[in-house]
Parts: structure tokens; C-alpha cells; sequence
């Protein structure tokens, strides 16, 4: 199962519709503090399903819409689509290109869509279920989660050990 | 259940002490220890790291870099029983000397013919062990751009997005 | 007591308005406010980011190199209050990109006139700002060693000392 | 008041005599993971009058003798001494040089120096009081104290205020 590509529209610093292909290997992303790096590493988390507004650095879950700045007028939504090659067939569709997509309006509603027909959020975690990528696995690597094993809180290295077995 | 979990417990820590020696030494040994091997579900788990010559020690009396080099062995341990399509590593590197960064960068080398990985870095020797780059830069406007650059161009490129 | 505590509080206020302009940009502006104004004492206090043209934010909401920078520049803002003859900082630079490590050294080169400075760092353009440098390694029997360095042989002088 | 030398002595890793000598400007402290860089700065905290073991990441302060190696026998004492130029007459004391020692030995006794006639703690940390380089300072900056900042627990932030005021 291979990621092909991050779409980004409205979702923190991302205002403008953003487009990142991903290839075989090793992709980086570099750039100076505060341009936007995480923001990207918490768009692909928050697609995945990621619900807790703490993974993500927020105080509530609307402020992951662009919230404006002086030249810029608020996002009215929030969206990333993620696209993935099924190659090893790994989920559970014919489809040979799955895209996922999430939308949070301010108004507060919510929208899945599968291959852009709209669903539920369960059948996204569904879907991703035995892929290893669902939000809440350790496929996201982030400093933070090193301090996690480190720090052993609330017994966060068995969690882990049980989500591998 | 439980013979479940003593299966990947034991298989990771079999990984680990493989792992952990290729981002430390040759001599050096670890283990994976349950707290309450009677209760093994609910048990916390030590993780004691034996490095050649020196008396074991656990993940507290190491040093920051060590410490974030043996958690990393960890996860690439998790990794190896079920490897996940892709991992994110975000600035995991900052803590590291240029050997052990350069270590790192060997392993995920290898790991990369399973996974894609997806790092973000500000580390120079990381950088240049990347396939494809994206420079991610903030306008003034208070949005944030991204566009593909090439290593060798990268300080001009860093320059010409942030100004 | 209160007023000796407001009157410290309130010329860090206006130490850390300046040292964060220098460290961020000319136009970025910041404040702290205690939330309980009414019971100084005992109230917390909160640190808010204005950057120019764009939302104020508390920390949280700040990137990770941004936090560091903020907190470094509340650091000084206390510094400046009371100089410490010395200040030692082990290995903060980490998260900062290479314009804000560059930053951070300006400040700590005009400090060091009143005050000396221990860095720690593992940072390339840290250690070309260093007056006197030690390299410190550790030996096969478990002990470490110092042995004073020049920069410019630090490549090799770090291979020699750790191989 | 100049820092002028650290002399460390069965202290952590550095089982062996080690001289630190600091001039006027920016001292740098380099090496690889593990060398013993933060050992350096737990020494200064240490002679300076630290009691918290945590401060030093030990879980007993008998951790900070020298604990053998394959090669090496634990060490019988763990010896820091550092020393002062009193340039600014902010040590109230008629010496020009001044140099504080701390002891302890395996048997857990303690001793305390100052220009090696014996003393007691509270000598030390009287003499510091005024200087704001007593243990517990600001002065001493590694990157958790960036954290403490930044996660404020205890109201950390109002705490250093205290101090500065
Ligand atoms: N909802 C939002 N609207 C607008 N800007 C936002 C929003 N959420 C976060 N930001 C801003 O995005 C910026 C970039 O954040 P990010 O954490 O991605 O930086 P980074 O590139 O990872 O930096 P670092 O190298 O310091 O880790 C921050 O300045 C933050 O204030
Ligand atoms: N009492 C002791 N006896 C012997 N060795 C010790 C003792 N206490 C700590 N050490 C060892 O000292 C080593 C160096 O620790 P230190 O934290 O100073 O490294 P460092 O140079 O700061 O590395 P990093 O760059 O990773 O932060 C560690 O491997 C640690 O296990
Ligand atoms: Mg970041
Ligand atoms: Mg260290």
C-alpha cells in the first residue's frame, strides 16, 4: 500500500490548496520554524481519523481551520485528501487508487468521503483498520512520541506492544 | 490473549537487540524486561540497555542522545513485527550526534525498500540522504507554501522561499 | 511584596517585548499577562506570540522551534533583571532552524560581555561562534575524557578523540 | 565574578581527574551522545549546592559516584571543585580567588570546602545567596528547563519570577 499523494485546503497555515506527491523512499520536508512542517505531518494524522485535539496541538478542533491573519480572511473549512495505491491489496476494496478525504466546516459539521463518494467516519477506520496506519499507531513518529516511550506514562510502552501483537 | 502478546513481546525484543546493536556498537547488548512477568498484559515494560563494557543501565541513567537512539531502536522494533506502509519521523534527529544521525539515515535506508518514510529535519546530513524534498516555507500573508527542492540547490532555495 | 514582585514583573514584560522583536522580527510583538491580576503572588502567568500580521497565540499554538525561541527569550528577559555571572545552556539550539541558531549566538555574544557562557551544543554554526572549545569523548573503560579543541580541526580531533 | 576552572573527580563518568579551565566569552562543550557533556553541567550544579536528585537525573544521589566499569572499579569518592575569580567583590569574602569544593563518599558522608578549609553546606549557600548562581537558578538553561517554561507545571514561570525579583 503506497501513498501517492497529500492534498491540503483551509487546515492550519495551509489556507491555499496544497500538493505533495509522495514516491518510493525517503520523502523530506525541510523548512525554517513555524513555516509549516508538523502542520503537514498533522494533516496526514488527522485524515487517518485522528480525534484527539491534543495529537494535533489544539485547544479544540476547530482551530484546525486556517483561522486568517491580516491579510487573510479565515478558512469557512478545512480539508485534506490523502490518495493511496492499493498494490498489495491490503484494503479491502477493487479500487486499484483509494482516496480519503476529510472536511470540517466551521459551522462544526463534519464530511467523509471514500474515492469522493461521501461515508461515514467508520468506514474510514474501517477501511484502515489492518493497513497499520490508522490514527493511534506508531506508523507517526514524532519527537513527542520518543519523550512518550521515554517517559512510560499510563503504561504507553505496553499500549504499544499490544497494538503490534 | 496472553500467548499472543508473549509472542510479539518476544519477537520485538529479539528485534531490539538486533536493532539496538546496529545503532550502537557491536558489544553492545540490551533487554526488554516485564516489571510483573506473572501478569504480563497489564505489565509495565523496562527497558535496560548493557553497553560494552559498561555496567547495564536503564533508559533513565542515559544520555539525551542515547536515549532517543534506543527509543528509536524500540519503534523500529514494533516496526519489524508489523511494518506499517509508510512512518513519519518529525525532527527525531535534533537530539543526535552526525554518527548516530548518519545511522539513523543507514537504517531507514534499508527500511525504505518495505515502507516509504516521511521525515522532516533540519539536520544537513539527513537532508542529503533524501529522495525527494519539499521546502516548506510561511508568507507573509500568514500562509504556508510548499514547493519541491533539490539538495544541492537547498540554501539558495531555503533563502529564495523565506525572504 | 506585591509591589516588588510588579515592579519585576513588569520590567520583564518590557525586557521580553525587546529580546523576542530581536529574536523573531521587527514587527512581531508578544506580552505576558498574569491571569489572576488581582492576586500577582500566586497567579500564572501567560506568555502570548503577536507575530506580525497574524493571530495572536498563546505558546501551545506555536511551532516547536518557536516555543524554544520564545522560551529563550523569556530567559533572558528574567536574565537581564538580575545577570547571572554565568549562564550554561545544554544543547537548546536543537530545535532551531539555522537563521534562528544564528540569532540565538548574537544575543549570547553581546551577553558575554557581562557574563560568561557554557554552550553545549552538537550544532556546526554554535561551535563556530565559541571562544574556547572542549571536546569531550568517552573511553573504552567507561570514563570520559576532555581535551581542549580548535574548530577548525574539530572534524578530525572528534574522530581521533572517539575512534 | 568569573568562573575560572572545574576540576571533577569521580563524578559520573569522569572516574579520572579532569580540568576545565573557562576563560573571558563563550565556553563550548562538544562531543558525541554519551561522551559526558551534561555530566559537565551536573557537576556545576552539583558543587553549587544541588540537592535534588532528579535535578541531576539520578534516582539517589549515591548514583553520582563514578560506578565501574568492566575495566574500572567504582570510584571511593566523587570530588568537584570549582573556582571563582572575585573580581566584582560580589563574594563577600576578602579572598581574590575563591573555591568551593563538594565530597561525597561511598560511605555517604559529605564534606564541603571553601579555599579548602572545611565548612559546612550552609556556608556555601550563604556565600552564593546574592551572586544568582546558587543551585536552582535560571542560570543554568539545558533544554528541559526550556520545557518546564513551556509546560509551566506549578506554575513554574511564576516561580523563576520569584527568584529574578
Ligand atoms: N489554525 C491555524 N491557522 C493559522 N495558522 C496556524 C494554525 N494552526 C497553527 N498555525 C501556525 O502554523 C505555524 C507553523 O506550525 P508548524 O508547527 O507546522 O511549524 P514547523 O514547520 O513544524 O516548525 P518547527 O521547525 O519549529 O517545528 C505556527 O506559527 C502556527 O502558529
Ligand atoms: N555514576 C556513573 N558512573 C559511570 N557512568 C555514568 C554515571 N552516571 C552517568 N554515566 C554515564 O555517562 C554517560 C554520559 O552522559 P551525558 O549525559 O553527560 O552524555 P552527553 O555527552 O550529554 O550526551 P548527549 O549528547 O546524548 O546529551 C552516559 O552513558 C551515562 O550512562
Ligand atoms: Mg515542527
Ligand atoms: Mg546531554
Amino acid at each position: 500500500m503506497k501513498l501517492k499523494s497529500l492534498r491540503i485546503k483551509g487546515f492550519k497555515s495551509f489556507a491555499d490548496e496544497t500538493l505533495i506527491h509522495f514516491d518510493r523512499g525517503i520523502t523530506g520536508i525541510v523548512g525554517p520554524n513555524g513555516s509549516g512542517k508538523s502542520n503537514i505531518v498533522d494533516a496526514i494524522r488527522w485524515v487517518l481519523g485522528e480525534q484527539k485535539s491534543t495529537e494535533l496541538r489544539l485547544s479544540n478542533m476547530s482551530d484546525v481551520l486556517f483561522n486568517g491573519s491580516e491579510r487573510r480572511k479565515p478558512a469557512p473549512y478545512a480539508r485534506v485528501t490523502i490518495e493511496f495505491e492499493n498494490d498489495k491489496g491490503l484494503l479491502p476494496t477493487e479500487y486499484q487508487t483509494v482516496s480519503i478525504s476529510r472536511t470540517l466546516f466551521r459551522s462544526g459539521d463534519s464530511e467523509y468521503r471514500l474515492n469522493d463518494v461521501r461515508c461515514r467516519r467508520k468506514d474510514i477506520t474501517d477501511l484502515l483498520i489492518d493497513t497499520g496506519i490508522g490514527s493511534n499507531t506508531y506508523a507517526i513518529i514524532e519527537l513527542g512520541m520518543v519523550e512518550e516511550i521515554l517517559a512510560d506514562k499510563d503504561n504507553a510502552r505496553r499500549k504499544m506492544f499490544e497494538q503490534a501483537a | 490473549a496472553v500467548e499472543l502478546y508473549m509472542n510479539a513481546f518476544e519477537r520485538v525484543r529479539a528485534n531490539f537487540k538486533e536493532v539496538f546493536r546496529r545503532l550502537f556498537h557491536e558489544g553492545d547488548d540490551c533487554d526488554l524486561v516485564l516489571l510483573h512477568p506473572d501478569d504480563p498484559l497489564h505489565s509495565p515494560i523496562e527497558i535496560v540497555a548493557k553497553p560494552k563494557g559498561k555496567r547495564p543501565r536503564t533508559l533513565r541513567q542515559l544520555s539525551g542522545g542515547e536515549k532517543t537512539l534506543t527509543a528509536i531502536a524500540l519503534l523500529f522494533s514494533l516496526y519489524l513485527l508489523k511494518p506499517a506502509p509508510f512512518c513519519i519521523f518529525d525532527e527525531v534527529d535534533a537530539p543526535l550526534d552526525d554518527t548516530n544521525v548518519m545511522k539513523f539515515n543507514q537504517i531507514i535506508r534499508e527500511f525504505s525498500q518495505q515502507s516509504q518514510f516521511i521525515v522532516v529535519t533540519h539536520n544537513k546530513l539527513t537532508m542529503a540522504e533524501i529522495d525527494r524534498l519539499y521546502g516548506v516555507f510561511m508568507q507573509e500573508s500568514g500562509v504556508s507554501g510548499v514547493a519541491e527542492v533539490s539538495f544541492k540547490d537547498l540554501p539558495q532555495n531555503i533563502e529564495a522561499l523565506t525572504s
